[in-house]
């Protein structure tokens, strides 16, 4: 529980009024969103410990990841792994019928449920892609989820045909690398 | 060249010959309504000679009580259907485009909309705040409803103050009132809503009309404390891109509040994905 404490108090900071609004100077907001990324930080890292728990300590890395710049149609997870999963968790109190959507780096994919049921999935070009960052993925695959509510379904996505060329330079972005001046 | 037919198994929309939306039919409920949906945009006061109130974080002051529209003439449009999605790519201009999805089985629109940076002159520059306008022809009457922080609908009325005497010296932003998750206008037969992925500014100007401001990007401070103008920039220096979601429906006025009252919170809790590799223990993992 202690250990989210980075994450509870960058959220209630974020509730301030001229957080929720934008009447902040620019430096501020900026330090807003590096304390929200540290908050990230510490809920991966948790999150992790749980599944190592879970799976009797088989898992002892942080290998659950997830997709910080999903809005921007990129995703370091689904770049680098040609195979993965994805756990959908549904945070409504009711059932969910829906379609995912995820930045993807590859010509195909065969999407399965945690069944081993093949999924009818749709891949669709990431629209804009002139407008958009160059490590933006050059499609999204598109995926119908049914979920429990307050419960959660995996997916299972086995790609091929390699089309995202890591030697392509990577625009960083200026808040994961921002370095405080101090440590206070 | 002509206009263009879209249909989902539950929604048909219309393309005029130009691109733009022009109707919406609920094919399960056979409900439709002529629909035109626009980018514009307010020129905000500041600029170069104006020394009054400016636009900016705190202040919307448009210099106009009509927007500006963005590009005229024709857009780009390109569809891409698939067995779970049609996605129509709208490109406005360089710096505005927009995806409307059809999903299968599901009976509203979205509009995912992109927008930013916004154009910078480079002596003087002009505040500018864009907005999305839905024009239908439902005989709204002045009223229009806007969420109350998530919870019960307000009532609000054009040019009208129930707590103060209403002085018509600011036609636009006195008729702004915030959006969090949803408005709507209505007649006796009809309504249209629009669910916000943020709170927006949000009104109802002409009859059977709803816009709703999604970005904007001011050059001059409003004197109200920020001591900044409102030009947010992320990395990459420059103006900053914006991007989000409307869920639009139309539906009879006695079914709406049943159908937007559970779409809000499909629209607030959305699903959280977590990636993992499918490793040689994937049999542990399931």
């Amino acid at each position: 529980r202690n250990n989210l404490n980075v994450f509870r108090s960058a959220l209630a900071l974020l509730q301030h009024h001229d957080a929720v609004t934008g009447t902040a100077k620019q430096l501020v907001t900026f330090d807003y969103t590096k304390r929200l990324s540290m908050g990230w930080d510490d809920g991966e890292i948790v999150l992790n410990n749980a599944l190592s728990k879970l799976s009797d300590n088989k898992f002892n890395a942080t290998i659950c990841k997830l997709c910080r710049l999903m809005n921007e149609s990129i995703c370091e997870s689904t770049s680098r792994m040609s195979s993965f999963a994805v756990i959908v968790f549904n945070p409504d109190s009711h059932p969910k019928s829906s379609v995912i959507r995820i930045p993807y780096y590859r010509l195909a994919a065969e999407v399965t449920d945690f069944t081993g049921k093949l999924l009818d999935s749709q891949l669709s070009k990431t629209p804009f892609t002139s407008l958009i960052k160059i490590d933006a993925s050059p499609y999204q695959l598109s995926v119908p989820v049914q979920i429990p509510a307050l419960g959660y379904t995996t997916i299972y996505v086995n790609g091929s045909g390699e089309v995202y060329s890591k030697n392509r330079g990577k625009q960083r972005n200026s808040w994961k690398t921002l370095k405080p001046e101090n440590n206070e | 060249m002509k206009s263009t037919k879209i249909s989902s198994d539950c929604i048909e929309l219309l393309f005029d010959r130009h691109g733009y939306l022009k109707a919406i039919k609920n094919l399960k409920t056979g409900i439709q309504t002529p629909l035109r949906q626009e980018f514009l945009y307010y020129e905000g006061t500041g600029s170069w000679p104006f020394t009054g109130q400016a636009s900016g974080a705190y202040i919307f002051r448009p210099t106009e009580a009509n927007p500006k529209p963005l590009k005229p003439g024709s857009i780009f449009l390109q569809v891409e259907k698939g067995p779970l999605v049609i996605n129509i790519l709208q490109v406005y201009s360089p710096w505005i485009s927009q995806v409307i999805r059809l999903y299968k089985g599901k009976e509203y629109v979205e509009f995912e909309w992109m927008v930013g940076p916004i154009p910078k002159e480079q002596n003087n520059p002009i505040t500018k705040e864009i907005i999305t306008r839905y024009s239908t022809n439902i005989a709204s009457n002045g009223t229009f409803y806007t969420d109350s922080n998530g919870r019960q609908m307000m009532k609000r009325r054009r040019d009208y103050s129930a707590s103060y005497i209403y002085m018509d010296t600011e036609p636009v932003s006195a008729n702004y009132y915030p959006v969090n998750s949803r408005i709507f206008v209505k007649d006796s037969e009809l309504q249209l809503t629009v669910l916000t992925d943020r709170s927006e500014g949000g009104t109802s100007l002409n009859d059977g009309q709803i816009e709703l401001m999604i970005h904007r990007r001011a050059f001059y401070d409003d004197g109200y404390g920020v001591e900044e103008p409102l030009d947010e920039y992320g990395d990459n220096k420059q103006g900053l891109i914006a991007s989000g979601k409307h869920w639009l429906f139309v539906s009879n006025t006695k079914q709406a509040a049943s159908i937007h009252r559970s779409l809000a919170f499909e629209m607030l809790y959305q699903p959280i994905l977590t990636f993992f590799p499918i490793i040689k223990q994937d049999e542990i993992l399931k």
